[in-house]
């Protein structure tokens, strides 16, 4: 519905771009 | 009826208000169990994290607008608040259903990930108010007449003292988290985006640099680039 480009991959989320496993 | 900027952002404004109505001010039952199940629980740190930055928030409001629109900041602190708790426990759910974890203790005791967080959630409810301009004299850190006359981004970012870089992070998963946004908010997210990629991220001080020395030591020990680097 949007025209963002999401650049994040399946297995990538919030605690990887924090350094949290 | 025709479209003008005044009707925009009340539309704007009551769907934002009309979203957030079931959301408190206070974590959810689920959001409280996630700082439950943290190693450290970061309750209390969440509760004067908000209490110090509503403080900075409402002050810093009022010398941009007007000492008698503190009052108009506080409203806005409060919804940004409440959105803040809303996608919090959204980015929760989606982290515990990818990585069939429950501990988020690291990252919910980062206080970096809070203020980047929250800094979002209040840009959503600034640009809602139809604050979608942005400066023309670009970021100016330490403040001044001319940078602290509007709250157009990159002011959250002087507010509460968060690096570009930083802020930058919780974009994306944020608007992930979200399927409430507007197409106009998520516009204006993106052009946050763009303008720290293209700008603000390159200025002195930004943490990039540092990073970006630790990666290329980091990679040229190893000799190996993985796909994440």
């Amino acid at each position: 519905s949007h025209d963002y480009h999401f650049g994040l991959e399946d297995h990538e989320g919030i605690s990887e771009l924090f350094d949290c496993d | 009826p025709p479209q003008t900027p005044i009707r925009a952002a009340m539309t704007s404004i009551q769907m934002l208000r009309g979203d957030l109505t079931s959301t408190g001010d206070q974590p959810s039952t689920t959001l409280a169990t996630y700082f439950k199940q943290c190693t450290v629980d970061p309750t209390q740190d969440v509760r004067k994290r908000l209490e110090a930055h509503g403080q900075a928030f409402s002050q810093r409001f009022g010398q941009a607008v007007g000492p008698h629109c503190v009052v108009y900041g506080r409203e806005r602190f409060s919804l940004g608040v409440r959105k803040y708790y809303q996608v919090m426990e959204a980015m929760l759910k989606s982290e515990e259903k990818r990585l069939s974890v429950q501990n988020f203790s690291k990252l919910l005791n980062d206080s970096t990930f809070h203020t980047s967080l929250l800094a979002c959630a209040l840009e959503v409810v600034m640009a809602a108010y139809g604050v979608s301009s942005f400066k023309n004299g670009g970021y100016n850190p330490g403040g001044g007449e001319a940078a602290d006359r509007d709250v157009c981004f990159p002011w959250i970012l002087d507010v509460f003292d968060l690096a570009a870089f930083d802020f930058y992070k919780v974009i994306e998963s944020f608007i992930k988290a979200d399927p409430t946004l507007s197409k106009n908010i998520i516009k204006h997210l993106e052009t946050c985006e763009n303008l720290i990629m293209e700008r603000i991220a390159w200025r002195t001080g930004s943490p990039l640099f540092e990073l970006l020395k630790q990666e290329h030591e980091g990679g040229a020990a190893e000799q190996v680039e993985t796909p994440a680097s």
